[in-house]
């Protein structure tokens, strides 16, 4: 049975793309089969895997714009890894979808009519609380939330969790947040420890209340900046293919783990 | 007679609100008169200054969906600078506009109707290409593009460059690009270098050309990464107030030097 899970932060920048490339090839060296689908009109993570893209091949386009199943979009990238490859089209898909009733709600009639078989579905989304987030997080079961520990990042964070109350009280009565990833975390930095803390006793604080980040932990696995990170993908890599002794791939191998153990049972 | 100015990159997190706050402040310091517009419905450029929402005073979204004068939306933040606030209302902007024949020229309409009396207009936009920015384009002099010299920079930037040409050649004659600026350089990765020269030599080629780009140039002053920069707006200061002997203020001021010596005459 699938687990869905939302790459989320509307701020750009903060790390969503190479997470949502390497926790899915962490999950997938951990022996579980991952489909990863990129919502991001910019199609970074598409071009991460050097995704090239063929015309003759359903896309998320076809799936929100025609309806067509998402398992169908499928391309295989790696051993147990395979991508539903964004394109340039879905930019015009928000304004498509826009005209219809049920425009947040299409990825999840897609789901419906045709379940993903994998393990997990790993969704990368686009800088933005429009259309294409509010899809992903109408289908999603579960959210993580990437964060650059700077200033603003809890105010984003509100913002957010606003938006994910929103669609889980309307839309998604199943979603909850998995957990906070802190992302390019530099270890020296006042700044950093400051907004880790800031952010920990919020959660802390939101323990009792009916919300669906109730339960959502800051992850102790902390993506250090390393800049191995941002080379892999020039090379057409995942950090473990690129670097596998670098700190990217111990952190994203340790965040997998930590992951895989919330789904044990205690 | 106002210089309009925009900082425009659809990647998320590439320093175009750290650029448009501190270039701003260095031409501030300079002698000349800046207003900044928060173009961004997160609007981050707003809390960097501390801008509290005052719901009696015009904002951007009244521009966009009221037709009030942009001149009109300005408060003082410090000597000789000036800011147009966001709000969150800005997101609705952008669907109340996509009603309107001319809603990639309200921003120029309302420039039309009440220029401003600045030497200097500074935009910071969201990391996009929909119609907030376009509405930006449609309005500006010159644009100045933030670069992280990462992987997908030049292809972004490809993207960005047809983007300005559809603009000028429909909508804004007038619109050239002023300059490539690499923000958050790492000086010692070789991906960082390779980027940038990929990037020089690009422009290099493109000199003879008929374009918008055919006189940009690459800023001699990069932006180095310096956790000043990120920690200056968590204390609602600008880098020269925040630590004025830092690596991100000498940056900003010689980016601003730069910059006034392209409006003196040869
Ligand atoms: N831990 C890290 N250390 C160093 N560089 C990183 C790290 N994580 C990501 N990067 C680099 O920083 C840049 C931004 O990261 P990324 O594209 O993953 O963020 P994003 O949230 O997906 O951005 P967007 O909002 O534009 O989709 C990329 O060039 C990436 O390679
Ligand atoms: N040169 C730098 N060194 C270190 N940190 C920086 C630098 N420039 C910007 N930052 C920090 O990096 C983060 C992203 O920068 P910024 O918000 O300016 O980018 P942006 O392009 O405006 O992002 P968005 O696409 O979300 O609008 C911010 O927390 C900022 O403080
Ligand atoms: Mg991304
Ligand atoms: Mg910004």
């Amino acid at each position: 049975i699938v687990t869905a899970i939302a790459i989320i932060n509307q701020k750009g920048g903060v790390g969503k793309t190479t997470t949502a490339a390497n926790l899915s090839a962490a999950l997938a060296a951990a022996g579980k089969s991952v489909c990863m689908a990129d919502l991001d009109p910019q199609g970074h993570l598409s071009l991460y895997f050097g995704h090239e893209v063929d015309h003759n091949h359903a896309t998320l386009y076809d799936v929100l714009a025609d309806d067509v199943a998402f398992a169908d979009t499928l391309v295989p990238v790696r051993d147990k890894l395979f991508l539903s490859p964004s394109t340039t089209d879905l930019a015009a898909a928000e304004t498509i979808l826009a005209e219809r009733d049920d425009r947040n709600l299409i990825l999840q009639k897609s789901f419906a009519l045709k379940p993903p078989t994998q393990d997990f579905v790993i969704f990368d989304c686009p800088p933005s609380l429009g259309l294409l987030t509010i899809n992903t997080l109408s289908v999603a079961d579960e959210i993580i939330i990437p964060l650059q520990p700077h200033f603003l990042a809890l105010q984003g964070l509100a913002k957010l969790l606003k938006t994910i109350e929103l669609v889980q009280q309307h839309l998604n009565p199943k979603l909850i947040v998995r957990g906070i990833l802190f992302c390019m975390y530099e270890t020296v930095t006042r700044l950093g420890r400051d907004v880790v803390e800031e952010v920990r006793d919020f959660f802390e604080a939101s323990r009792n209340d009916d919300t669906p980040w109730a339960k959502a932990r800051v992850f102790q696995s902390v993506i250090r900046r390393n800049i191995r990170l941002a080379e892999a993908p020039s090379h057409g890599k995942t950090i473990f293919e690129y670097d596998a002794k670098s700190n990217g791939a111990n952190d994203y191998a340790l965040l997998a783990n930590e992951l895989l153990n919330c789904y044990r049972p205690t």
